[in-house]
């Protein structure tokens, strides 16, 4: 079994969850924060058997896409030396996707 | 060591935290929500030594019980041409844990 | 590739998250509660190179430092029997921070 956990953007986030449940996958969401741009965005955490990884995958990949967010850089602060300009293009990408090992999984 | 992420119904939550702490243990809550029911619930991250874990296992098996909830399907979307009659029964188990092996852990 | 959840607390968040993305590492940000005093703190996901870890911990041990809270051990409610006076001190870590393997790492 693995643990996947996916961040993706807020406005990605109840089309994929439709696409994972109804696939027969399960699912839970945990709201979180982009550490750099400190927008909301969605971490779903999902226990899937290995074999079913590259379809949950290929289920991500059709319902989260990249987006580009134009920022005023000194809203992150330190970062603003970087950039010269005042408006900065960041892109965000549809999904961010870790796979982890799950030593043991129990339905209790 | 290993980091356990039980997933528990809010119900069950803070009856759970006490024993996991009367019994010595260390955990983190976190607020999540169910990917099918979209109903909130309780994400309980534990970092545990390996010979504990069964013991913790047991606790979350005391403290957790399954519970059914009546729906209207509509409210999950597209899962509704699977349930043909007006009201469904599902049934949410007392927790769903997964186990993971840490590689390091640190106290700073 | 690593997984690293670093619990940290509130105080120091926001100066650590500015120290992470400024050494060019990224992270996201998950809002927790501690099980013991029940008190609001940060739970810090960032995925890096597994020779980038040192340099993580050094600068989560720079920007997190240890607290010492006093509380009425009521609040806690059955812990109330190990403390037999009124006011306990309980000393809040800089950081508790477990680094997990990464099986696979998608950036879709
Ligand atoms: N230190 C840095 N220097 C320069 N540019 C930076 C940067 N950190 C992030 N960015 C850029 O800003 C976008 C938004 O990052 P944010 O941290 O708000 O939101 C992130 C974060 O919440 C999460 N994420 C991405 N990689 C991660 C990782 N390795 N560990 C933990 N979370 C990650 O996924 C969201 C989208 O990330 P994505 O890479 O697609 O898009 C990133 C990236 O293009
Ligand atoms: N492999 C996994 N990965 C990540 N999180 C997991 C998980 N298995 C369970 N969970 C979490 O635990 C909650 C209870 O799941 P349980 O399987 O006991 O109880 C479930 C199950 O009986 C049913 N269910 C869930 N997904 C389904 C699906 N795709 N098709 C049919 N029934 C589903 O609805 C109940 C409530 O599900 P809900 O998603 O709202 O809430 C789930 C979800 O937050
Ligand atoms: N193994 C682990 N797994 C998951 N999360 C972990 C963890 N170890 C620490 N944490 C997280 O880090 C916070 C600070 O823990 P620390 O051990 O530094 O500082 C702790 C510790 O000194 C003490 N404490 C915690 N649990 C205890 C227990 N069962 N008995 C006695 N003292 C406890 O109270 C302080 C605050 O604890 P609180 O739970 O509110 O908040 C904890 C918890 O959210």
């Amino acid at each position: 079994m693995k643990l996947v956990f996916a961040i993706v953007q807020d406005y990605d986030a109840n089309q994929l969850l439709r696409a994972i449940t109804a696939a027969g996958y399960r699912s839970t969401r945990i709201s979180s924060t982009g550490g750099f741009l400190r927008v909301g965005n969605t971490t779903l955490m999902m226990g899937v058997e290995d074999a079913e990884v590259p379809d949950v995958l290929r289920i991500i990949d059709r319902n989260c896409r990249e987006r580009s967010e134009t920022i005023q850089p000194e809203i992150i602060g330190d970062i603003h030396e970087w950039y010269p300009s005042d408006l900065v293009e960041v892109t965000v990408g549809g999904a961010n996707v870790f796979v982890l090992n799950v030593d043991r999984f129990e339905r209790i």
